[in-house]
Formats: C-alpha cells, structure tokens, sequence
C-alpha cells in the first residue's frame, strides 16, 4: 500500500479544494506558524477513521468545517479524500482487488456524515477496516501529532501495547 | 499466536537497541516484558541509557534525549514491519543542531520503505527532503499549498521556504 | 477583596488584549469571568482570534499560536504585578523565525522589571539576551558551566555557543 | 526581591559544586540535548520548595542525588543554595529585615532531608512562606517547564485561577 494524494475542502483553514500529492521518500511541508500544516495532519488522521474530535483539537467534526475568514463565508460541509495505491494488493478484505482506493469521509454543518470508498456510500466501520493491520489504523504511531512525541514514553506499560501489537 | 508476539518483540527490541546507539553514538537501551509468563497481556518497560550517563528512569531524561529515544522505538518497529506511510509533525522541534542532522539522516534510511511527511520549521530538515511543500495563508485565515522545487534553483526555492518558514 | 480581584482581572485583561495583538501584529484576545457573580471562585475562560481568522475555541489554535497566547497572558500578570525573576524553558521552540523575534523584542520590553532566564536552542534568542552561559558535559554524565563573553570578541563567543548548542 | 545566585552541587548531573549568577536583563543558558539546562531549572524549582519529585522527573528526591557517571561514584547527597537580594524588604515574614537571604535545600541517599534560611535549620514550610505572596511560590507561573507552554490553555477554567490569584 502507498499513499498517493490527499484533497481537502472545506476542512479548517483549507477552505479551497486543496491536492497533496505525496512523493516517495521524505516530504518536507513548511510555512508560518498558524498556516495549516497540522491541520493536513488532522485531516489525514481523519479520513484514516479517527473517531476522536478531541484527538484533532475539535469538540465535534463540526469544528472542522471552514469557519469563514474576512470576506469569506463559512462553508456547509468539510470533505476530506486519501487516494491509496493498493496495486500490491496488501489491503485485506472487499477492496483487495483493486488496484486504487479511494476513501471519503464528509461532514455537513448540520451534523450529517457521509462516508465513501471508491465513492460507494458506506459506514465508518468500512474506512477503519481497509486501514486495519496496515501499520496506518488509529492503533498505530504512523501520525506524530506536534507536542506529543513523549506520550509513548509517558504512557503506562500497559498502554504502550498498542504499538507492538499493531507490528505484530 | 504467543510465539509470534515474542519474536517480534525480540526483533523490535533488537532493532531498538541498535537505532538508539546509532542515534546518540553510544549508549544502550532495552524492552521489557513486565509480565514474561503473560506476553499477550503484559505491560512493557523501557529502560535507556545515553553514552556516559547511568541507568535511570527515562523521566530523568532530556526533552532532547526523550524525543530520540520514541523515535528509536517507534524507527524499530518500522524495521520489523515497515508503516507504507509516517507523518511527523515538528518531531525535531526538541533537537540540537547535531541531533537533527543524526535524526534527517536516519529518516533518510527509513525511507526506502516509508513515505515520510515532515512537518518542520528546520532549515536542515528541509534541506534533507527530497520534495518540499509550502502553506502560505496570502489570504488571512485561508490556506493554500504551492509545491516548493528543489533541483531547480535551489537557492531561490530555499529562500522561499526559509521565507515562509 | 473581592473589588480586589476585579480591579486586577480586569487591568490583566486589558493587558492580556494589548500584548496579544501586540505579539499577533493583529487581531484580538480576551479574558472572561464564566462566574462574574461569584468572582473569586470563578474560572477564567480564554478567547483568543488571530488577525484574518474567525473568533473559535483556543484548542483550534496552532501550536505556535497557543505559545504567544501563553506568554501573552503571562506577560500580562506581569504588567500588574511583575514577578521579580521568570526562567523560560525552550518556550521558542514551537515558534517560527518571525515570531522568535516578537518575541524576543517583547522579552525585553519585560526584562526591564523582571529578571528573564531562557534556555534556548535558538540563535536569534542567544543574540537577543545580556548574558549567556554554556552547559557543556566534556565529562560523560557530569554538568559544568562557562560564562560565554558575548561584548568581547563577539564572533568567537557565537561560534562557541553554536557548537554547544 | 532580586535573585543573586543559584548554587548546586550532587544535584542530578551537577555533581561538581557549581554556581549561576543571575544577571539583570535577560540571560540565555545553551547546550546540547541532555547536558545539563533543565536540570537547572530542576534545581531552582526545588529550592523554592516544590512538593512534588514528580514534577522535577524524579520518583522521589532521593533521585535527584548525582548517581554517579563514568568513573565518577554516586554522592551522598544534593544540595541547592539560592541566595536572594532583599534590599528592597519585599519579602515578608520573619526574614524581612534581612538584606540577603540564603535558601539551602539538601537530600541524603537515606531519604534524610535539610532545609536550611541563612544557614539555620527549620522547616520546608518556613521556606516556603518566604516566597509567599511574592510571585515566585509554586503557585505562580514564573517558571515556564520545557514542553509545558499549553498547560495554562489546556487547563480547566477553574484551574487557571492560580496564576490570577497569584498576582491579585
Ligand atoms: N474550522 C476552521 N475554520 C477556519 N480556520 C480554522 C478552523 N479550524 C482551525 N482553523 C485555524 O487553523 C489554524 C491552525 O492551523 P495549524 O494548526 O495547521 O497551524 P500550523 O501551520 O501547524 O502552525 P504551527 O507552526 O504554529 O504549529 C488556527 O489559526 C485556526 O484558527
Ligand atoms: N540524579 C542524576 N544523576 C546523574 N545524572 C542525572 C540525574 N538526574 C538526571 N540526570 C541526567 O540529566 C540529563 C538531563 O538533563 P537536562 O534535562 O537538564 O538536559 P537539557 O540540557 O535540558 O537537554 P534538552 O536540550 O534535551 O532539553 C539526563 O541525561 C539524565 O540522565
Ligand atoms: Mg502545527
Ligand atoms: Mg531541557
């Protein structure tokens, strides 16, 4: 599996549709503080199926619509689209066969959510079980949120497991 | 299902010693199984331990030294089973110069198997990166990405980086 | 008492809002009562509104964003009631080149009546204080101090203070 | 109330008696990751009378004693001076008079504490109410942690009154 592309619109700050495409080895992503970076972060994190606001420093997925700013309005709905690589084939289940994914996840100002893989609608459920047992479900470290590279090592023992059981 | 819990924690636990004296140029540093007889259920410890310095808690260390040593275990657990896909935000915010350079070095290395997104405001950082994106908010409280090329011109596109960094 | 602590909440606030947009070069912050009935049990609640952006809750805020914030509110205590001495550890770290040097600016506007201690990675903040001392370990595990001389030969002491730091 | 000097000696890596004179203005302390910074800040916090070892990283505070390092042996004990300027008598308390103020805290390997005001004994309280009502008791937030920067954002409105109450 490899990521291929990230678009947002409507999500936090990133009020215009928005394309990252992601490159192989390392990608650098800079700018002022306050511009948006740790909100691509956010929106990664979200459309892999995190179920926490709280985690993206929302109180409800609500907080993730674009707000409006100066002469901008704000919007009715954040959506947020990962466009996977699968060609190897290492993602289990329904959508093992295809050789790219799509998942979307959307929600609207009135609290309504919509979820899509390969823009067939489907449940939460769906999204969390492509990401399963890939090293990128929300069980993994694959996101490093700013401020809280200690928390593994402030963790209890106990808490700590998730991070071996996810590579085992 | 037991067997395979403590071989790859035999693995990552090998991983993690060698990429933590690696990382600090000395040192050691080890896993625990808090409960060995109960491996599917058991806590796990981590004892480390930089060059020259005794064993202690690891609340003893530095912010620097702490941020080094979640990267060494989170980097062995990639060894055992690479993650397609890493994000890091601001992770080298703690570092000394030559901590970062040891840290962009060893990304370098894990790469080959993991795409890796660095958020940074480092100038190192950026200059170790193979592709560079900048976010710039030209209109207040709305964001937008411009790719950032590095091989062509890579002076005028650093000073835009260091720009909007 | 109680006219007491209104008077002081209400003369942090409106240094609270001034530091702010001093330190944001825009926008606005405010300090509020949730109690205003029962001021000296109340808790205090923060809001805080970048230029160009919308007013939200602080926890939207970037990290960099929540730093100022902080050190404006701080600051602001400081206004009413300076405290003779304040030590700030690695505060710049999340702020970008821009910002470090608001801060640093702000930092010794405050200086004047409060003695400042930083403990800083960053070269613009080593350049902005009056003093510097260096912590070096040239003994594995073992700490010492040297004052570094940042009037006499300026170019050397830097050069000392980038090789430690 | 002005600070003139901290002094520690088999406190954490400061196993070598050693002194920090605080200047006027602004001074910066630089060094690499792990030689030695926040251990200062450590030391400072301790003498001004925190509780907790816990918020200093230590267990207890008998982890605070140099433990030794290389061919260096563990101490016996830790000890932190901070020696204060009264001048101005801001100080209130039975010390008030005193133009200079001397603050010892020490702890042996036993557990055994000291605490010592211009080299008498008495109690962690006594030292405790020097800094009273001065902004400097652990009430106050004169001393920014490393990492610790959102905490005052982070915390509950009603957690926040402290740093309020402090300068009322
Ligand atoms: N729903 C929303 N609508 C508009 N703006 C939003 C929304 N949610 C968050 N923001 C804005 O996004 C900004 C934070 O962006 P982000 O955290 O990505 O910054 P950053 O680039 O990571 O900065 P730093 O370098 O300081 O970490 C805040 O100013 C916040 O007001
Ligand atoms: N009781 C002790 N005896 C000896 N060494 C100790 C003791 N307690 C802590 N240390 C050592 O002190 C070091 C941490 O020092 P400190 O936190 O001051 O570093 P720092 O200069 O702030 O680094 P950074 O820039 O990474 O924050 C650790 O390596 C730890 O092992
Ligand atoms: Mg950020
Ligand atoms: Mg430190």
């Amino acid at each position: 599996m490899r990521f291929k592309r990230l678009e947002m619109v409507g999500f936090k700050s990133f009020a215009d549709r928005t394309r990252v495409d992601f490159q192989p080895g390392v990608t650098a992503i800079v700018g002022p503080n306050g511009c948006g970076k740790s909100n691509v972060s956010d929106a990664l994190r979200w459309v892999l199926g995190e179920q926490s606001a709280h985690q993206l420093r929302g109180d409800s997925a609500v907080d993730f619509i674009f707000k409006g700013a100066g002469k901008r309005k704000m919007m009715g709905l954040a959506e947020v689209t990962l466009t996977i690589d699968n060609s190897d084939h290492s993602v289990a289940g329904p959508f093992a066969d295809f050789a790219e994914i799509q998942v979307t996840r959307r929600v609207h100002r009135d609290g309504e959510r919509e979820y899509f893989i390969n823009k067939v609608p489907c449940r939460l459920k769906d999204i969390r079980d492509i990401f399963m047992d890939t090293g990128m479900s929300g069980r993994g470290v694959a996101i490093l949120q700013q401020g809280h590279i200690d928390a593994i090592l402030n963790a209890k023992p106990e808490e700590r497991r998730a991070l071996f059981d996810e590579a085992a | 299902s037991r067997e395979r819990f403590i071989t790859t924690f035999e693995q990552i636990d090998h991983h993690f010693g060698e990429l933590f004296t690696a990382l600090f140029e000395g040192g050691q540093a080890k896993l625990h199984l808090l409960d060995p007889d109960n491996p599917l259920e058991s806590g796990i410890e981590i004892t480390a331990q930089p060059p020259g310095k005794k064993n202690g808690s690891i609340n003893l260390l530095s912010g620097g030294e702490k941020a080094l040593t979640t990267l060494a275990l989170i980097f062995s657990t990639y060894r055992v089973r690479p993650a397609p896909f890493c994000l890091l935000d601001e992770v080298d915010a703690p570092l000394d110069d030559a901590n970062v350079g040891r840290f962009n070095r060893l990304l370098r290395t894990m790469a080959i198997s993991t795409q890796f997104t660095a958020i940074t405001h480092n100038k190192s950082t950026m200059e170790a990166a193979d592709a560079l994106y900048g976010i710039t908010m030209a209109e207040p409280g709305v964001s937008s990405l411009i790719a950032v090329h590095l091989e062509e011109e890579p002076q005028l596109a650093m000073g835009e980086a260091v720009a909007v960094g």
